[in-house]
């Protein structure tokens, strides 16, 4: 299962 | 991109075009945390590094070129601008700014994500954000009383923050693997921070009158 590393927030 | 998050961003913006607006429709500054501002631009700049690294959507860059670029601007006004900087209440916005950077610092070399440049930069920018609008609200408590649109300005930023929490509580429900715990609960710290402005900022507007901190 892969981790959500992405900064997609500001 | 979820109505809280769009709601979050939107103010957040709204909340830089107001002071924006105060400096250049007054050309004056007064009432306003060059440090608290300084800080802003130091946590957009290290947070920001990823514009070089990922590409997320064309809003998020948009959004992040905009947010380095107008802190960047509202610090060098205050700064150089011949008219602006005279307005500046330096003997009141005697927060030590310095204190926060190191302390952040010291708090994302022990707390982050992974041991990285970019990760480390990141979590510094997040514990900074939270504690950059003190200098600002320790100005405010000295100067007593706060102009319209300086008043404006911190409940817009104070929305950005409470948007930014609801939003999360909607990505944890829906989302199945969001946590984001060190945005999370330097969020909620950073959003505490304001509860004392809300409550003088709605008891003068329940009232009608002009906005006063208590001494």
């Amino acid at each position: 299962d892969q981790q959500e590393s992405v900064k997609d927030e500001l | 991109m979820n109505i809280f998050r769009l709601a979050g961003d939107m103010t957040h913006l709204l909340s830089i075009l107001v002071l924006l607006l105060k400096i250049y429709a007054t050309k004056s500054c007064s009432g306003i945390s060059r440090k608290t501002q300084e800080l802003y631009a130091i946590v957009f700049v290290a947070r920001y590094l990823d514009l070089f690294t990922d590409f997320i959507s064309v809003y998020n860059t948009f959004m992040k070129v905009v947010f380095i670029a107008s802190s960047l601007a509202i610090v060098w006004c205050m700064r150089f601008h011949p008219m602006v900087r005279r307005s500046y209440d330096r003997e009141l916005d005697t927060f030590r700014h310095y204190f926060l950077v190191g302390a952040s610092f010291a708090l994302a070399l022990i707390l982050h994500e992974k041991f990285t440049v970019q990760e480390i930069f990141w979590a510094f920018s997040i514990y900074l954000e939270a504690v950059a609008i003190l200098p600002q609200l320790v100005l405010l408590q000295r100067s007593g009383n706060v102009d319209n649109l300086t008043g404006q300005y911190i409940f817009f930023l104070g929305a950005y923050r409470a948007f930014y929490i609801l939003n999360w509580i909607y990505r944890y429900l829906t989302e199945p693997h969001f946590t984001r715990w060190i945005a999370c609960v330097s969020g909620v710290v950073q959003t505490a921070l304001y509860a004392d402005f809300f409550y003088y900022y709605f008891i003068s507007w329940k009232n009608n009158s002009k906005l006063k901190l208590p001494a």
